[in-house]
């Protein structure tokens, strides 16, 4: 007979079974923290569900929400010496857990190495923006710089703490989390020449993968933290 | 001396049955990542006066299973469980969001009778 999810489902805060046509790529962190769980529980040892020690923070649900932005202008080479611009878009309302928000990581994976000749420097700068503009149509509103660094060896994930951007100023969660990502070549400190900024670029428009980890505590599921009474 | 117990007589009290559940059974392995699957358990078995003067049961049980001898109306206590553990579930929604996250009470530890 069918068998009736239904109940498990809500249970699992579902409204249908999912019916995904393919996983997303699931980060090592996960998977290290659900292999690691499992072991536990196989060994019977006693667990505290109500912290992450992969992440160091208290919670008791982690997701994981994709990057739904586009990049911009990829007809043509940016007058700035852009290699690459990106508007990431994370759909916050897709959390539905209730409970403190913890932790919220972005994370930048920039491929493999994908400069392993090249091996240029890249200027990474990220904004919050106000409004991200219609793909293809309108450029974002330029908004507050969150960050800017060189990446002297550009490969594998850049992680950026936006624990502070994903609330407004009543520290209410946001909708929707808009930013603005800017990658630039920087001089190739060993030939000191600018190299064309368009052959790492293209590998990095492939191979450039975003994603935000987000951490909530269910005060129902978890008692605040215990700490000592001074 | 201890009382002799007739063969077969403990295999029906209540005790620990060995249950997994795989995901793949209930066609939730196309949106579960991990586990594949679970070893849940469950509880089955009688509850005769006798065990719950040893086996890990609550008071309540004892005057029940008493009354059931004294009136059979009364129904006799019943095997449930009585530790549990949570298990971690890795799973993809519908909105390609990835989302680890524990569910109490979803492995039976140990059985009493209640």
């Amino acid at each position: 007979s069918e068998f009736q999810d239904y109940d498990f489902l809500q249970f699992l805060g579902l409204e249908k079974a999912p019916s995904p046509h393919r996983f997303q790529p699931v980060p090592r962190i996960l998977r290290k923290i659900i292999r690691a769980r499992e072991a536990a529980a196989a060994s019977g040892a006693s667990q505290d569900l109500c912290y992450v020690k992969e992440l160091g923070v208290r919670g008791n649900q982690l997701r994981l929400l994709p990057d739904q932005g586009f990049f911009l202008n990829t007809q043509k080479p940016f007058q700035d010496g852009s290699c690459l611009q990106k508007v990431l878009h994370f759909n916050l309302s897709a959390i539905k857990e209730k409970g403190k928000l913890t932790m919220a990581q972005l994370t930048l994976d920039l491929g493999p190495r994908s400069y392993y000749h090249l091996r240029p420097e890249l200027a990474v700068a990220l904004s919050v923006v106000p409004d991200r503009g219609v793909r293809g149509r309108s450029q974002p509103l330029p908004g507050a710089l969150l960050t800017q660094l060189s990446v002297p060896a550009p490969q594998g994930p850049l992680q950026f703490n936006l624990q502070g951007v994903v609330k407004d100023r009543n520290s209410k969660r946001l909708k929707n989390l808009d930013l603005h990502l800017q990658i630039l070549v920087k001089e190739d400190r060993y030939s000191g020449v600018t190299v064309q900024p368009w052959n790492p670029c293209d590998r990095l428009i492939r191979s450039l993968h975003a994603s935000l980890l987000v951490v909530t505590l269910n005060p129902k599921y978890c008692r605040p933290s215990s700490r000592k009474r001074r | 001396a201890a009382i002799p117990v007739p063969k077969g007589f403990c295999r029906n009290l209540c005790h620990r049955h060995q249950l997994f559940i795989n995901f793949q059974d209930l066609g939730w392995h196309k949106w579960v990542i991990a586990p594949k699957g679970f070893m849940a358990n469950y509880c089955h078995g009688d509850c005769p006066f006798s065990m719950t003067t040893y086996l890990n049961s609550s008071n309540y049980a004892f005057m029940q299973a008493m009354m059931h001898m004294v009136d059979p109306k009364v129904p006799k206590a019943v095997c449930i469980p009585t530790k549990l553990s949570p298990i971690s579930m890795l799973y993809q929604d519908n909105e390609k969001n990835v989302i680890l996250r524990h569910y109490e009470d979803m492995v039976v530890d140990e059985c009493g009778c209640g």
